[in-house]
């Protein structure tokens, strides 16, 4: 089955997330 | 932190509506995916808000559909690299 998701789609940016470094 | 619900939703611009799920989505997938969480997220904000509302409630519902985004992506990927030779 095909899938609906778009592989060109944007990417988010996270806002409050911090990453660990 | 509390739950996103479906009102908290509504209150929001669309652009921010997706955000706002994007904000909780982000770090659940970051931590099974963390170089693509980014993307994956980005894939994902895709789908109805309604649905997305669904997966945040439902973790296995959620990690069947961060698996079919990172699939997608690999094998867009492994078309895009076939591809990119001009």
């Amino acid at each position: 089955r095909k899938s609906t998701l778009n592989p060109n789609a944007k990417e988010f940016n996270p806002r409050s997330f911090a990453q660990p470094k | 932190q509390e739950p996103l619900t479906a009102s908290m939703l509504a209150a929001a611009p669309p652009q921010e509506q997706k955000q706002m799920i994007g904000e909780r989505l982000y770090p659940l997938i970051h931590a099974m995916h963390t170089s693509l969480a980014g993307k994956i997220t980005g894939m994902l904000l895709e789908i109805d808000n309604s649905e997305l509302l669904l997966l945040l409630e439902s973790p296995e519902s959620l990690r069947s559909k961060i698996e079919e985004a990172v699939a997608v992506l690999q094998a867009h990927q492994a078309t895009e690299s076939t591809h990119k030779s001009g």
